[in-house]
């Protein structure tokens, strides 16, 4: 069979007067290292979870996307990821949900999967049996950018605003794509 | 939210998506990143699928199996079956996002309907391909 290998760093929006060409050079640099690290894997024999885990990983540990380590903020100020993974081969399905001392949920989800008899886990359960599976919980400010921070800023500035007339639910609803993307 | 499909050797694919979820989310929100057949979705009879968008959406619309089940029932391409979900049925009521999707024989698809996207691609046959829009 041919090998081949697809990776996406998330959607959002492009502040053409913050995304300045150093960074755009970095950004690329960055999909680049992720594509080559899980098409690698394919090309030695790995298998397809072996790959888009592996690439994932690079994705999570950069502070450019939002996931692993550049995870955005919640109104509280703390981090909660999300994870999921599929065998096309078995349909078998992993996922966690609300994580907060995972560092990288892709491969607690691939443990869901392989090694429990439950599709999706969350929160505090979901951790607990990252630890009976020898993962390391790790402290939540791991996740914490300056960057995501000022979003989280602004788009509390803009909840404040918009609440003045309306409830939690309608205001959320006027926030830009930027801030319901991630 | 990030992602991974693929296809290996042994004719098999798999997607996996990871996420940190919305900015100012309360009251323990998830999106459709965990969500299998929402955000997330592989099977060898049709296709791999990893979403990345305005997560209710992605839930309601199902997106990522119904992409997989217009390749397996109605025998369309994984660029036909896309661009039907993410342009005809998510666009029209304003679910923004995009999703990457691989098929058995290798084909590629990335359809979004949004501006900040960012992709790349490496097949045996092709250098790799690297994008941001």
């Amino acid at each position: 069979s041919p090998i081949a290998i697809a990776i996406h760093g998330g959607a959002g929006v492009i502040k053409k007067s913050r995304f300045t060409p150093e960074k755009e050079k970095a950004y690329r640099a960055k999909l680049t290292e992720a594509i080559n690290t899980g098409y690698a894997v394919l090309n030695r024999g790995g298998t397809s979870l072996d790959a888009i885990t592996a690439a994932i990983n690079v994705l999570e540990n950069s502070p450019f996307f939002n996931a692993g380590k550049g995870s955005v903020y919640t109104h509280d100020e703390t981090h909660e990821l999300d994870a999921s993974i599929m065998d096309g081969k078995t349909r078998q399905a992993g996922a966690v949900a609300g994580v907060k001392r995972i560092e990288n949920p892709i491969n607690l989800a691939r443990l869901v999967m392989e090694e429990s008899v439950h599709v999706m886990l969350s929160g505090e359960g979901a951790e607990q049996f990252a630890h009976n599976k020898g993962v390391p919980l790790i402290d939540n400010k791991h996740f914490d950018t300056d960057s995501r921070y000022q979003s989280l800023l602004r788009a509390k500035k803009k909840m404040k605003e918009e609440q003045a007339t309306k409830d939690y639910q309608a205001a959320h609803k006027t926030l830009s794509t930027e801030y319901k993307v991630g | 939210t990030v992602g991974a499909v693929a296809l290996d050797q042994y004719g098999n694919i798999a997607a996996g998506t990871s996420t940190g979820g919305m900015t100012n989310k309360r009251f323990g929100r998830i999106g459709d990143a965990p969500v299998i057949g929402a955000g997330t979705f592989a099977e060898n009879e049709s296709c791999a699928v990893s979403a990345t968008g305005h997560g209710e959406y992605f839930i309601r619309y199902n997106v990522a199996a119904d992409i997989c089940a217009r390749v397996k029932y109605q025998g369309k391409s994984i660029h036909q079956a896309g661009d039907e979900v993410i342009n005809s049925v998510l666009k029209p009521v304003g679910g923004t996002g995009g999703v990457i999707i691989i098929d058995q024989q290798g084909n590629i698809a990335m359809p979004f309907n949004t501006q900040g996207m960012y992709r790349a691609s490496k097949t045996a046959d092709d250098e790799t391909y690297v994008a941001i829009f």
